[in-house]
């Protein structure tokens, strides 16, 4: 079973 | 002010329909290295990057920092009014509350001109960091296309191997399973049908069809894809919009993983 990511968890503010 | 002409308004048209069906409403970064846009999606698992270096255009001019908040709806309706040879201007002031666009047919014997409303785009920013993909291939942007459209109608993820026995696109779905493997390719005679495959170690990711279908609409921008993976990051899709270095038109993807 997989659950989609966000971007958030990898990205960070800049 | 801005002022900023492109030969081409084919590439501003093909990057918005390209884009807004992913992002409504996203800020125009103009500064005198060019135009950029970063814009998420409002799941916030896709992001859109684009670059228009200040080389792209002729002349370029841009004296202070300025931000177009547009509604790419807006700005379709607006864009279908321009051929794709036409020359486009565009035009802001320091702090606009319009953009003023100009097409002019390759002649000069038909001038347009459009004024958009502005609006102010409160925009999340997310800093991106330098990756050293651990895949990448360059590929014909409608062979990628065609392997997600394609693997779509059989299922809503597929997973991306790459390994020293090529790429594998592999999908399962209620009606059974597929899977398309690439190989590096060298065609002498037309290069644009090249594949090239750069591996520094085993990738294997998930991801979502119906985003990257959706970014396959970017493949009339350029003939060329390349597409970077790395174990647990996001994918990035990458077209180059003219023949200078630096303009470019991205999407990042979030990978699907284990709970």
């Amino acid at each position: 079973p997989t659950k989609q990511a966000t971007l958030g968890k990898f990205f960070g503010q800049p | 002010m801005l002022e900023a002409r492109l030969d081409q308004a084919e590439i501003l048209k093909k990057v918005v329909d390209a884009i807004k069906d992913l992002v409504q409403d996203c800020n125009f970064d103009c500064n005198d290295s060019g135009i950029a846009l970063q814009a998420m999606d409002n799941s916030h698992v896709a992001l859109v990057s684009m670059n228009l270096q200040a080389d792209s255009f002729a002349p370029y001019r841009c004296d202070r920092n300025i931000a177009l908040g547009v509604n790419l709806t807006s700005l379709t309706k607006v864009l279908r009014a321009a051929q794709n040879t036409d020359i486009l201007t565009l035009r802001a002031l320091d702090a606009p509350d319009s953009l003023n666009l100009v097409f002019e047919s390759q002649d000069k014997d038909r001038i347009s001109e459009y004024d958009l409303k502005l609006m102010d785009i409160d925009q999340e920013h997310l800093g991106i960091p330098e990756t050293e993909y651990a895949a990448t291939i360059k590929m014909p942007s409608v062979e990628f296309r065609r392997i997600c459209t394609d693997l779509m109608a059989l299922s809503e993820s597929v997973t991306i191997e790459a390994s020293k026995d090529g790429i594998k696109f592999t999908c399962s779905g209620d009606i059974g399973n597929g899977s398309v493997t690439l190989r590096q390719h060298t065609n002498v005679e037309n290069e644009k049908e090249n594949i090239e495959i750069e591996l520094s170690e085993p990738v294997a990711l998930t991801f979502s069809l119906k985003y990257l279908v959706n970014f396959c609409k970017a493949a009339g921008l350029s003939n060329t894809v390349t597409i970077c993976l790395s174990n647990e990051v996001p994918l990035l899709v990458s077209y180059a919009l003219t023949s200078k270095a630096g303009s470019n038109l991205r999407f990042y993807l979030a990978p699907k993983i284990g709970d």
